[in-house]
């Protein structure tokens, strides 16, 4: 199992068309000056795999994360897709791939799709769970944390293997 | 639950040794070492670091660069336990000097064979041995992104 | 108490304005502002930021390398207020990208004519500008240093 | 005023030989491969100049400051100078330069000196009050730090400015 494809409409920079990321297995590399976007495509996919902490997703309320350049088009919905290769069936759905959505719209709660079928949030949450797809900080690490990391104390690190247990 | 904890410290003990060794051609050493083996879960587990022509030290007391080498070291070798099926990291070279950042390549791209590597970078180095690297730019304040094939020289 | 906080908020403003403008070649801009006049003490400062041809922010909420800038513009400009004879930077300059290296650089040498700058950099950009550069290694787990003149091309 | 002179000996990675760096006005920089020194150097000025906090000099306790290669030579005492350029006398000091050295033994406390003379810490906490060049975190950024300095908030930034003026 691994990402395929991400798809990002009006999330943050990214304005009110529909970009589409295609990606392989092995090593992948977003590059671009500073302020490009380069950030926000992580934000993305941890947003769309049910990451609900404005903190985590480097903004200060959700509403935030409505691309703002233009101000009529609020209105508008969120929506990010996460497409996984699911051929080797990691993820406990029977189909060769799976399509995460998460549809934001602006003045309500967000709405989950497993490939095109409207679900709850916690169905979406117990499948990543299973193929241990959930972003968490030990395998989603934001810029500047990677030092976080590395001053944990004993105790701390004791207990990283103990949750995982 | 000590049984099972013990077995588990192994495995990522061992997993923590293959790592660092691999990054350092076998010039460093790196281990996992509990605090008391009699009081496990009231002590904790330290993370001894050798780069090499260097004494042992405890991974907190290292430098800025060599910390994100440990913490690498200690993140991938988790994945004994719990593989993730992908890893997002965002300039997590940052501090890193040239040797340094050769040695964080090697154990990426090893470990790319296991699970995705999805990695924002400023650093041709790390770039330019991608399978595939996406570009970023922004265009009167929106992304825009655009795919380049691998291995080709990208100036940031 | 009023009046002095407002005297010296136009002064780090000023600063900030200008600071901005100069690491941009007058294309960006930045101010501070008062979030609200009528109970200053209980309100709070925004330092808005505009980057050449990107909408104006809040200082918090811009990408990695845009806060360092915005955070150095911040600290320098406070200098109106209380000028330091010396400031120590270890690697503020980790996540820029060359054209915001240059930006730094560029007020780094402005300011250096001011207070003393010490920077601890991996760039050549920045330290082939200096107008001297220590080069620091370790042997047998020492550090020893080694003076270059200024303008030497530092491999690092 | 400027710093035109550090000396260090026996301080972290800096072993038991004195090492001396001359230093001018305008821009100085340091640098060196990961884990060569580089941010030991700032470490020892700031610990010269009074910083007493393990945290701050990036130890556990001030123990661990000692250079740790040869035990048996840990009875040997840390030294390390900080010299003013002083001819602007910025530092109320009637001296063209200020050397200010501090010396911690293994099992004392630490001793001050100014210009050779053997003073309280707090005499020398007052003199650089005076010339604000105390080692604050507006003057010295650690490594990793600047994030933080970006990411205060607008009361943060309130209470910065009150406490300058
Ligand atoms: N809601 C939003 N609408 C429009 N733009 C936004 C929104 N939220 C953040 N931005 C902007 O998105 C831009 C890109 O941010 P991002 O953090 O992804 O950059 P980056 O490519 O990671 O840059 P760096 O290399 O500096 O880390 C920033 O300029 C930021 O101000
Ligand atoms: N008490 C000590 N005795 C000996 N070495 C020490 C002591 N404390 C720290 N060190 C070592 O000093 C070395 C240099 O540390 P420092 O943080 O100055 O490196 P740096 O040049 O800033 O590197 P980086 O570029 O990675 O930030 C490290 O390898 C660290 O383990
Ligand atoms: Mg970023
Ligand atoms: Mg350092």
């Amino acid at each position: 199992v691994h990402i395929k494809k991400v798809e990002i409409y009006g999330f943050k920079s990214f304005g009110f068309t529909n970009k589409v990321i295609n990606l392989e297995k092995g090593m992948m590399c977003i590059t671009g000056p500073n302020g490009s976007g380069k950030s926000n495509i992580l934000d993305a996919i941890a947003f769309a795999l049910g990451e609900n902490s404005p903190k985590s997703l480097r903004v200060d309320k959700l509403h935030s994360l409505f691309h703002d350049d233009n101000n009529e088009q609020k209105r508008k919905n969120i929506r990010v897709s996460v497409t996984f290769d699911n051929s080797d069936r990691v993820i406990p759905v029977d189909a060769n791939s799976v399509t995460i959505t998460r549809e934001m719209p602006f003045d309500g709660d967000s709405i989950y799709y497993l490939n095109g079928k409207h679900v709850s949030k916690s169905t979406i949450t117990d499948l990543l769970d299973v193929a241990l797809a959930t972003p968490n900080r030990l395998n989603n690490v934001q810029q500047g944390m990677i030092m976080r990391i590395a001053e944990l104390n004993s105790e701390e690190r004791r207990k990283i293997l103990e949750d995982i247990i | 639950k000590r049984k099972i904890f013990m077995e588990s410290f192994e495995k990522v003990d061992k997993d923590i040794r293959y790592i660092f060794s691999t990054m350092t051609d076998n010039l460093g050493s790196a281990w996992l070492e509990v605090e008391d083996t009699d009081n496990i879960f009231e002590s904790g587990l330290s993370l001894m670091i050798q780069f090499p022509n260097k004494p042992a030290r405890e991974s907190t007391s290292l430098s800025g660069g060599e910390k994100t080498i440990a913490a690498i070291t200690f993140l991938l070798a988790l994945q004994s336990l719990r593989s993730s099926p992908y890893y997002l990291f965002d300039e997590v070279d940052a501090h890193l000097d040239a040797q340094n950042t050769e040695r964080l390549l090697k154990i990426l791209i090893e470990k790319s064979k296991v699970s995705q590597m999805i990695i924002v970078t400023l650093k041709d180095m790390i770039a330019s041995h991608a399978n595939l690297v996406y570009g970023v730019y922004a265009k009167n304040g929106v992304s825009n992104i655009i795919k380049y094939k691998s291995n080709i020289e990208v100036t940031v």
